[in-house]
């Protein structure tokens, strides 16, 4: 990626990694669509030999030869059973039966991760920059487990199952489905067993924002990633006749429109279909469209699809606008013909002058790339949002990272909108989601375990986390695109991800495998469940100890209270008290932590002790939160946050309160 | 009906310890059985590393029958997930 190094401070991590750095034997994982072996971020340049522990293999198939893999992409297999066996037999004149990546969304996502350095890199002259992953040392290996028509449980858990045994130290899943209990995710339970064999495992928590209750992958033992923007933007002037100048978005690189203004046209008023204003395939008249520029309504189709209708049916420019769906996040695309995004606002504004004047024109201006935007980072609409369905009781998403408009490796198979019909061919390509965050959290986690190869993955989960910032460095929180407000716990976790202090977090909250099992067992999981998931046959659940999921000592906290039956509406004056029990283990050096806790006015927070005294390093010490509230409406929620500092190390979590 | 002749993949999650001593391999004991259940169904994979078990096509009523073999802890169809 380019720019995102930059943003995340990378480049003072290298003081902070410790002689010992055994990052170069960490291999990651990534389970995706599969890899394009040439891009320049799998050169292997200043590799030594592969870890002699690896087990893993270069696959060989039709377009795929073993000498694709080198010193950097050390793996590259795939799996495909599950697939062919759910649909058809793979067509190879469509897609390739191979580790070879058709659609690009795999390299991108791998070379984010862990890609080499490239110099020179850029999208069509956008972005332009040095490219690097976020852990250029660590390696590559690439599970290919989705294919034209999805991917499949059982081809996923098949990955999982061969790259834990191939001896990866992170796995990165860019994917999901819906929400689902653990027992029965295939993704939860491979990487249940991932995390306990020392595997990180990273994955995306979905682009199913900005409602609530979202998220896919929000087993505790998964890291979720959710996705926010970096200071860089790509701004396209939707110039009206009326004078007025709209900023949006695009990544348009050909000739540019002339200044001079360009009859402007309503999609929805260019076709006969009812859907015509979306500019789906085929709905444009080109009598009506011709010469023009065409304002379309997003939705439904790609947004890159649009641009294409609205080519093919003669148009000389699009205007792309927001639905209420989208609000005012502007994702940048580059478009086949000029064209900008703009928000749901700007759009209204546009739309009433189109429909108001009755010889409107428009032109579109394009603006190269700049940086230094503020604020950033802001929380993607398409983030998907907590609280978790599956167990309220556990905060998720747990952090954010970016994930829109990243730059990094593509595949030459396709264009940069991935559509057929585009001809481009580029080395490099910008797209958005929390496919593209996840893999940020998966080649920092790498780097995290090159600095420190005893830290188990929930270490280095909880140093990310509680490390990670929830304010701007002016003190306000950070924003939320979806509603233009401060975002909450549920919206960013415990915040946005901070590398240099997460290689020194101080204190971790450290969990065991054990520790997990008490936690299926305070699910009220079934004995055959818990050993479906954790693969253990011995494991019981103790019918004499009350398991409660709050005693998991998760780096965050998420309470939901219970409303009084009756409360609703006017509350109540009973009082709940929840008790959380945590355990922090040193990672630094002997100090003293205290605490303090931001609270809500609806909740009343009790730390116990507020004082914690390490004298050595890997010593533990516990504490007790006590959370009391009275009742509040069912739908409410409140949020806060509980620190432990030495005065140099910040050890933070969020609180996140709701009544049910 | 239709939908009870149908196959479809299923990840059946096995206690790997209760093996009987008659098996030499995992992969023997989980082929006897998906055996005996289904004539025809086929072993697509094996998992050992991050779950014990395998997947296979079955009918519901194989999946079902299945589920009540000792050692055998879920049977789960399979799920489509998609890319973020």
């Amino acid at each position: 990626t380019t720019r995102t190094p930059e943003f995340l401070h990378l480049d003072r991590t290298e003081a902070l990694i410790p002689q010992s750095n055994t990052e170069s034997d960490v291999i990651v994982g990534v389970l995706d669509t599969g890899v394009w072996p040439e891009s320049r971020s799998y050169d292997d340049a200043g590799f030594g030999p592969v870890p002699a522990s690896w087990r893993g293999e270069c696959v060989e198939a039709k377009d795929f030869t073993a000498a694709a893999c080198n010193r950097k992409l050390v793996g590259a297999q795939f799996f495909s059973k599950g697939y062919e066996a759910a649909t058809n037999p793979i067509d190879e004149s469509k897609e390739s039966k191979s580790p070879r990546d058709d659609d690009g969304h795999g390299t991108h996502t791998s070379s984010t991760a862990a890609g080499s350095t490239v110099a020179g890199a850029n999208l069509l002259g956008y972005a332009a920059g040095t490219a690097r992953g976020m852990s250029t040392r660590a390696r590559i290996a690439v599970y290919k487990v989705c294919w034209l028509g999805g991917c499949f449980s059982s081809d996923i858990l098949a990955a999982m199952d061969k790259a834990v045994d191939d001896g990866c130290g992170v796995l990165s899943l860019s994917l999901g489905g819906g929400t689902t209990d653990y027992f029965r995710d295939s993704i939860a339970i491979g990487a249940f067993n991932a995390v306990a064999k020392g595997v990180v495992v990273s994955c995306s928590a979905g682009n199913g924002g900005p409602s609530s209750s979202t998220l896919s992958n929000e087993a505790p033992w998964i890291t979720t990633v959710g996705a926010g923007t970096i200071d860089r933007d790509f701004p396209a002037y939707a110039v009206l006749g009326n004078g007025k100048n709209l900023t949006g978005v695009s990544l348009y690189s050909g000739k540019p429109l002339s200044s001079s203004p360009y009859p402007f046209i309503y999609a929805g008023n260019a076709t006969n279909a009812t859907n015509g204003n979306l500019c789906m395939q085929g709905t444009l008249l080109p009598d009506k469209v011709s010469g023009k520029i065409v304002l379309c309504d997003r939705g439904i189709n790609a947004r890159v699809q649009k641009g294409f209708v609205v080519r093919d049916a003669g148009g000389a420019g699009m205007i792309l606008a927001n639905s209420a769906a989208n609000g005012e996040e502007l994702v940048a695309d580059a478009h086949i013909l000029p064209a900008t995004g703009v928000g749901q606002r700007d759009g209204d504004v546009i739309k009433s002058y189109l429909f108001s004047d009755p010889n409107p024109t428009a032109t579109i201006a394009i603006g190269g790339t700049k940086v230094g935007i503020t604020p950033s980072p802001v929380v993607a609409a398409f983030s998907s949002r907590g609280p978790s369905a599956i167990t309220p009781d556990i905060l998720k998403p747990d952090i954010l990272a970016p994930g829109v408009n990243i730059l990094a490796a593509w595949t030459g198979k396709v264009g940069p909108t991935g559509q057929a019909a585009d001809r481009r061919q580029t080395d490099f390509n910008i797209i958005s989601g929390t496919s593209m965050s996840c893999p940020h959290i998966s080649g920092l986690a790498a780097l995290l375990k090159g600095a420190y190869s005893d830290w188990s993955p929930s270490a280095i989960k909880s140093a990310l986390m509680t490390t990670s910032y929830s304010v701007y460095p002016n003190g306000d929180r950070i924003l939320d695109v979806a509603t233009g407000r401060a975002a909450t716990p549920f919206d960013i976790g415990a915040g946005h991800v901070d590398p240099p202090k997460a290689l020194d977090p101080g204190l971790v909250y450290d969990i065991t495998t054990d520790d997990y099992i008490d936690f299926l067992c305070a699910l009220k999981y079934t004995m055959l469940q818990i050993q479906a998931v954790s693969r253990k046959q011995n494991v019981t659940c103790d019918n004499k100890t009350i398991y409660s999921v709050s005693d998991l000592n998760y780096p965050s906290f998420s309470v939901a209270f219970e409303t009084a039956s009756g409360a609703g509406g006017g509350g109540s004056s009973k009082t709940t008290t929840v008790k959380h029990k945590r355990t922090l283990t040193n990672v630094g050096a002997p100090g003293t932590y205290k605490v303090t806790v931001s609270a809500p006015e609806e909740v009343s927070v009790e730390v116990y002790p507020q004082e914690l005294s390490f004298a050595s390093s890997g010593e533990r010490k516990s504490y007790t939160v006590s959370f009391s509230a009275a009742s509040q409406p069912s739908g409410s929620a409140a949020f806060g946050r509980l620190v432990w500092s030495d005065g140099q190390h910040v050890v933070a979590s969020p609180l996140a309160f709701t009544w049910t | 009906s239709l939908a009870e002749l149908r196959k479809k993949t299923y990840i059946v999650h096995m206690a790997k310890a209760q093996m009987p001593a008659a098996f030499a391999e995992h992969s023997r004991w989980y082929d006897a059985s998906l055996r005996s259940v289904s004539d025809t169904a086929e072993v697509l994979y094996t998992y050992d590393t991050v779950a014990h078990g395998f997947c296979a096509r079955l009918t519901p009523a194989e999946a079902r029958a299945l589920e009540d073999l000792p050692g055998v802890l879920a049977v789960h169809p399979e799920v489509r997930y998609e890319l973020h």
